[in-house]
C-alpha cells in the first residue's frame, strides 16, 4: 500500500478544561500525521466534536506550531471566525471535517498563510476558527476566507469574520473588533 | 514550486479504502 503524502505534517491537539491545571497544560498533543491514510486512521478512531465534553477544543495545526497566540507563527496573525448558533450543533462535525479537509488538502492554493484550525465546543454556541500567520496579508486572508466558505458550503448570507489575535486578546471587550467580513 | 493538493471528494473516497 503506497500512502498518499500530504504537503504538510499536521498535529492534532485536544484541550479539556481542568481547573487544577493551567490552560497550556490542558492542551494535549494527540498525534501527528503526514499522509491521507494516517489522517483517516486517526480521525475515524477519535470522538467527533459533538461527542466530546462541553468546554473542550480540538486544534489541528501544522507540525511545530502550537495552538496558541504566543507561538511565533501566530503572534502576528489572526483567525477567520465561524460562529455557530445552538441549533447548528448537528452540523458541527461536518463543518469541522470540511475545515480539516481544506487544510490538509491545501485548498487555499497559492497562499501558505494557514497555521491551523480550532473547534470550540461550547454550550452557548460552537465556534470554528482558521488561524493565519499574517493579519496584514489581505490578499491571502480574503482568498482563505472565500475558500473556507466554499469548502463548508456556507450560504452567502452566513458571514464569517476575521480578527487579529491582538484584538482578540483584549479582555474587557465583549465583542471583538473584526478586520474583515465576507 | 509544486504543491500537493487534494480535492475534498478524493480525500473522502480514501476514507473507506482499507
Amino acid at each position: 500500500l503506497v500512502k498518499h503524502p500530504l504537503q504538510h505534517a499536521w498535529t492534532l491537539w485536544y484541550y479539556e478544561p481542568d481547573r487544577t491545571k493551567t490552560w497550556e497544560d490542558n492542551q494535549n498533543q494527540v498525534s501527528t500525521f503526514n499522509t491521507v491514510e494516517d489522517f483517516w486512521s486517526l480521525f475515524t478512531h477519535i470522538r467527533q466534536p459533538s461527542e466530546v465534553k462541553i468546554g473542550s477544543d480540538y486544534s489541528l495545526f501544522k507540525e511545530n506550531i502550537r495552538p496558541m497566540w504566543e507561538d511565533k507563527a501566530n503572534k502576528n496573525g489572526g483567525r477567520w471566525m465561524i460562529s455557530l448558533n445552538r441549533n447548528q450543533r448537528p452540523e458541527l462535525d461536518r463543518y469541522w471535517i470540511d475545515t480539516v479537509l481544506c487544510l490538509i488538502g491545501e485548498a487555499f492554493e497559492n497562499f501558505d498563510d494557514v497555521c491551523g484550525a480550532v473547534v470550540n465546543i461550547r454550550p452557548k454556541g460552537d465556534k470554528i476558527a482558521v488561524w493565519t500567520s499574517n493579519s496584514n496579508n489581505k490578499d491571502a486572508l480574503i482568498e482563505i476566507g472565500r475558500k473556507l466558505k466554499e469548502g463548508l458550503n456556507l450560504p452567502e448570507r452566513f458571514k464569517i469574520h476575521y480578527q487579529t489575535h491582538n484584538d482578540a486578546m483584549v479582555k474587557n471587550s465583549s465583542t471583538v473588533k473584526s478586520l474583515y467580513e465576507i | 514550486g509544486t504543491k500537493i493538493v487534494y480535492e475534498r471528494t478524493f480525500l473522502m473516497n480514501l476514507r473507506n479504502s482499507p
